[in-house]
């Protein structure tokens, strides 16, 4: 199923922006 | 506890992209997080579609959060 596929995609790219906003955050003193 | 130390968080993120805290959060403000995190333009216009759940345009900490919630959900089950 192709929506599937890109709901899973999305979760990637979600995960990514997440951590990427995680780790500017605690990366930053 | 620990529900309010994530809502706090959840808060500071929010707040990353809503830099001049108008309390929402558009397209625009997600395309300038493109110097702060390695995702192209592309990649934030679905952070945006998939986090803007009524599709109205306008990203409310309510909407950011429950994204947020499923994010650290689908960390915690792999």
């Amino acid at each position: 199923d192709p929506n599937m596929k890109g709901a899973a995609a999305n979760e990637g790219v979600l995960a990514n922006f997440f951590n990427s906003l995680l780790s500017k955050k605690t990366g930053s003193p | 506890s620990s529900t309010s130390t994530i809502m706090e968080k959840t808060r500071e993120l929010f707040q990353m992209c809503d830099v001049e805290g108008k309390g929402f959060v558009t397209r625009r403000d997600l395309q300038r997080l493109n110097v702060e995190v390695p995702l192209n333009a592309d990649e934030l216009e679905k952070v945006f579609d998939t986090l803007d759940t009524d599709g109205n345009g306008y990203l409310t900490l309510n909407e950011f959060s429950s994204g947020f919630s499923e994010f650290l959900c689908s960390q915690r089950s792999s």
